[in-house]
C-alpha cells in the first residue's frame, strides 16, 4: 500500500508544471524514502530528476516499492481539479494499476477523488556520479527566468561563463548580440537576492536557450536557483522544493564539431 | 557551428 498526503497541494501543482513541457509521461518511483523521478525529454538532450523525501510529506507509507507510470497532461487535468489550499492524498494499492488522488479542503467540507489509471513505461535510468563542479553560481530563480527568456529573442544558443568576477550570459544571431554580467553581490541582506559564486575554475560552456526556458518553469518552486558547470559536462540547473526534495535538470552542452 | 549533443552520452546506464 502506497499512501502520501501533502498539506499543500500547491507544491505538487508546481512541480507539475516544471516538468510537464519537457516530458509526455514519466515514471514516479516510490520507495520507503520518498518519490524519486527520472526522465529525458523526448529528443534525449536534456535529463530531470526529481527527489521528494519521505520526511517531506506529512503522512507517507509505502509498503512495497512502486512504479507509477503516469501520462503528465493527464495528471495535470487531475491536479487542476484541486484548490491551492487543498490537502491532498495520493493512495495506490501493491501492483496497482491506477492511482487515486484525494484532495480535501481546507475546512475540510468539500472531498473529491480521482482515479487515474497508470501506464507501463519503458524506463532506463541512467546513473549520476556525484561531481565536484568548477563553478557552482547561486541566484534568484526570477532573474534567470528574465534573462533566459531575454536571450531567447537574440539566438538558438546561450553561452554562460563564469569567472571569479561574476557570471556572463551571451546570445548572437540574426539582430546583433547581447551580454549580461551579474557580479557576485557584495552586501546580502537578502538570501534569497542573492548572486554567490563558488569557483575552482572559470567554465565557459554553450547550452540551448529553448532547455534553460522549459527549465525555468521551476521558477515558482523556489526563490533561488543554482547552476553548477563544469567543461565539457552537461550543466545542472537545481531548485530546492521546501524542506521536501529538490528538481534538477541536466543539459548537455552545444559541442563544436 | 556547436552541435547538441545527447544526454545519454554522459551518464552511464544503470
Amino acid at each position: 500500500m502506497f499512501e502520501a498526503r501533502l498539506v499543500q497541494s500547491s507544491i505538487f501543482k508546481k512541480v507539475l508544471e516544471a516538468i510537464k513541457e519537457l516530458l509526455n509521461e514519466a515514471t514516479f518511483d516510490c520507495s520507503d524514502s520518498g518519490i524519486q523521478l527520472q526522465a529525458m525529454d523526448s529528443s534525449h538532450v536534456s535529463l530531470v530528476s526529481l527527489n521528494l523525501r519521505s520526511d517531506g510529506f506529512d503522512q507517507y507509507r509505502c509498503d512495497r516499492n512502486l512504479s507509477m507510470g503516469i501520462n503528465l497532461a493527464s495528471m495535470t487535468k487531475i491536479m487542476k481539479c484541486a484548490g491551492n489550499d487543498d490537502i491532498m492524498t495520493m493512495k495506490a494499492q501493491d501492483n496497482a494499476d491506477s492511482v487515486t488522488f484525494m484532495f480535501e479542503s481546507p475546512n475540510q467540507e468539500k472531498m473529491s477523488d480521482y482515479e487515474m489509471k497508470l501506464m507501463n513505461l519503458d524506463q532506463e535510468h541512467l546513473g549520476i556520479p556525484e561531481t565536484d563542479y568548477s563553478c557552482v553560481i547561486k541566484l534568484p530563480s526570477a532573474e534567470f527566468a528574465r534573462i533566459c527568456r531575454d536571450l531567447s529573442q537574440f539566438g538558438e544558443s546561450v553561452v554562460i561563463s563564469c569567472t571569479k568576477e561574476g557570471v556572463k550570459f551571451s546570445a548572437a544571431g540574426d539582430i546583433g548580440s547581447a551580454n549580461i554580467k551579474l557580479a557576485q553581490t557584495a552586501n546580502v541582506d537578502k538570501e534569497d537576492e542573492a548572486v554567490s559564486i563558488e569557483m575552482q575554475e572559470k567554465v565557459s560552456l554553450t547550452f540551448a536557450c529553448r532547455y534553460l526556458n522549459y527549465f525555468t518553469k521551476a521558477t515558482p518552486l523556489s526563490p533561488q536557483v543554482c547552476l553548477s558547470m563544469s567543461a565539457e559536462v552537461p550543466l545542472v540547473v537545481e531548485y530546492k522544493i521546501g524542506e521536501i526534495g529538490h528538481i534538477r535538470y541536466y543539459l548537455a552542452p552545444k559541442i563544436e564539431e | 557551428t556547436k552541435n547538441q549533443s545527447s544526454i545519454s552520452t554522459y551518464f552511464e546506464k544503470k
